[in-house]
């Protein structure tokens, strides 16, 4: 299950609050994959008490269209840090050994990149690999390929290339270059794999497009182990 | 607590903290496993004025009971005048039934009475808390043990780093180490008025959210 509670001393109206969350949650606790299982019981909740506001004049923020510059601001505040949150779940995550980072570009839109995204991390066939630390994009693109099942359109084969980013700043390590498989240096493969953090980039299109952000870890032994002992 | 974070985790464990102002929180032992015999395992996150609330819930068909109490506050309260949260770990108070409901009832009311006690006025529209549990599924809350130790949160309330990690603690469950954070922030309309956030979270196995 996860839980989360963010509060802040700012003053903020509860609808403005609630578009914040929901916009903040989409893009960081409902972006994050460990087993693939939806809880019963998650839950995130936010809370504001205007206690840190300046007394005079008391502005609280409201969500209005077009939006202020202090609803953006902290909008862009609050999903950042739920971002960062979320982040320290994935890095624990039962028998977890890697923290990856999925992130998938140039789609016909947000809600198509996600949904690839989501898929790839919530393949045990992709966490296993990664485990093993096998760069094994054959995996990554079959995953990405059954995400049109969940109504994705903007995947095209032809179009689709791969890459391992190192957390180093190095250059991407490209497996995939629009649908044609790269002669990939399984030597600076593994030197990327053995690090603990990862970033998996999937190119959908060489046309600019949307763009999702996943994070997910791998799948080990230690896993089975802890949910093998757990008892309901 | 000393010594129960790995050492690879530490680093992601934070020693000290800019909280924002007007929040206090408690960790409190209860036991309601009963193999826990020393940690924390209830959390009170309050706010000491009325405030501002929100919350995004599971979209798995069977919402534990916390899930359908917490919903029915907010909307009662069109998110305003919560007071704070109640949280258990240990058991998620999930498939529980009538009897799950009325105990996440019995959690949120217990907290809104030790407010009350402390002379605050009752505003006539139900509880102002919000009630979460996290742990085993399909097994009864061990209510009375829990209520019995709301008042002892309560008198604990604080907002020392301290007392923000005792409560991170308080709802992890398969968790290695407690996650808080927090952060400064400013907003443009008042660039000389310093705002805090902090957060605490907990998850480490059914991992996939999709809430709303």
């Amino acid at each position: 299950t996860l839980l989360g509670i963010m509060c802040t001393d700012a003053p903020v109206a509860p609808e403005a609050l609630k578009s914040i969350l929901t916009y903040a949650v989409d893009r960081s606790f409902n972006a994050i994959s460990i087993d693939g299982d939806t809880s019963t019981n998650d839950t995130v909740a936010l809370l504001a008490n205007g206690a840190a506001a300046p007394p005079t004049p008391f502005k609280t923020i409201k969500e209005s269209t077009p939006y202020s510059e202090d609803y953006l601001q902290l909008r862009d505040t609050v999903t950042s840090f739920a971002a960062d949150l979320a982040s320290l779940v994935v890095r624990d995550g039962e028998g977890a050994t890697k923290f990856v980072t999925i992130r998938v570009t140039n789609a016909a839109s947000y809600e198509d990149a996600k949904k690839v995204a989501s898929s790839i991390a919530r393949s045990p066939l992709v966490k296993t690999a990664l485990y093993g630390k096998d760069a094994n994009w054959g995996r990554i693109l079959c995953a990405t390929g059954y995400a049109s099942e969940c109504g994705v359109d903007s995947v095209v084969p032809t179009e689709t290339s791969v890459s391992f980013v190192p957390t180093d700043g190095s250059p991407e390590l490209k497996l995939l270059v629009k649908g044609e498989p790269e002669a990939v240096d399984e030597n600076r493969a593994a030197q990327i794999l053995e690090e603990e953090d990862l970033e998996i980039l999937v190119r959908l299109s060489e046309k600019p497009g949307e763009e999702a952000v996943y994070y997910t870890c791998d799948f080990s032994h230690e896993y089975v182990t802890i949910n093998g002992d757990y008892r309901t | 607590l000393e010594g129960q974070v790995p050492h690879a985790k530490a680093k992601y464990v934070p020693t000290s903290g800019a909280y924002p102002q007007g929040f206090v929180v408690s960790g409190t032992h209860v036991g309601v496993k009963a193999s826990n015999t020393r940690f924390p395992d209830l959390a009170i996150i309050a706010s000491e004025k009325p405030c501002s609330g929100a919350a995004v819930f599971t979209k798995n068909k069977f919402q534990a009971a916390p899930v359908t109490v917490s919903r029915e506050v907010l909307q009662k309260r069109g998110g305003s005048g919560i007071r704070g949260v109640v949280i258990n770990s240990g058991c998620a108070n999930a498939v529980t039934g009538k009897q799950g409901i009325e105990d996440a009832r019995s959690m949120a009311a217990e907290v809104d009475r030790c407010f009350s006690a402390q002379g605050e006025p009752d505003d006539g529209q139900g509880s102002s808390t919000i009630v979460m549990s996290t742990g085993v599924i399909g097994q009864p809350l061990p209510i009375a043990k829990i209520l019995s130790k709301i008042p002892t949160g309560h008198a604990n309330l604080d907002s020392s780093h301290d007392a923000w990690y005792l409560t991170a603690r308080a709802i992890m469950t398969t968790d290695t180490f407690p996650k808080l954070m927090t952060r400064e922030f400013t907003l443009p309309s008042t660039p000389n008025v310093t705002y805090r956030l902090a957060g605490l979270t907990k998850g480490a196995g059914m991992i996939h959210p999709n809430m709303a």
